[in-house]
């Protein structure tokens, strides 16, 4: 089962985004 | 949503880029992703809080999450399963958007090098924290976050912590 969160302190989402342009930065760890 | 979201062709993954995730990959003994979409219509400095499910929801996601992850070369998401078949998503969740000013985005980007847990001891000092850091952000947001051909009056960036309970968990 492919998980990617984990549960640790360790999981974050990051969001920058303008105008057409969205970026989403995930750590885990 | 009233967004339309696709993929940007694919290029060759900036030095800075790679840099910056391996970084944050040894010091937290993780798989860091960057994920981006193209979003049209453009989104407002306020989408950011309807659009970021939207992305989450639409059929983009789950092929965006794998190919970053195999652009990596993790392939963590990719062996033995199928899209659809077995969802990366959670059903429920709340993504809930904290706004970030610049300095707290780049604040956090150091936090990732600096006090995430490191099980390893691979935290980095900060004059190389700094330097991967500023270097990413500048390949990411343009020189001073306003690199827009369009000119002086473009938008700026806008940021946000999301709360990460989107994706299923081990």
């Amino acid at each position: 089962w492919p998980t990617y969160f984990d549960g640790c302190g360790n999981d974050t989402a990051t969001l920058a985004h303008r105008g057409r342009t969205l970026h989403l930065l995930l750590t885990n760890g | 949503g009233p967004w339309t979201f696709s993929a940007p062709l694919p290029t060759p993954e900036p030095p800075a880029v790679d840099a910056f995730l391996s970084a944050v990959d040894r010091t937290t003994n993780g798989n860091t992703l960057l994920l981006t979409a193209e979003c049209d219509p453009p989104l407002t400095a306020q989408d950011g809080r309807a659009a970021l499910p939207a992305l989450l929801r639409s059929d983009l996601f789950d092929p965006l999450l794998r190919g970053a992850d195999a652009r990596r070369g993790w392939h963590n998401l990719t062996d033995g399963s199928r899209p659809h078949e077995l969802p990366l998503l959670r059903r429920d969740f709340r993504a809930a958007l904290a706004p970030l000013d610049r300095a707290g985005f780049l604040a956090r980007l150091r936090r990732m090098l600096r006090e995430a847990w490191s099980p390893y001891r691979h935290r980095l000092p900060a004059a190389q924290a700094e330097r991967l850091v500023g270097d990413f952000a500048r390949e990411l947001l343009g020189p001073d976050g306003r690199d827009d051909p369009d000119g002086r009056d473009a938008p700026a960036w806008s940021f946000a912590a999301v709360g990460p309970d989107f994706l299923r968990c081990a």
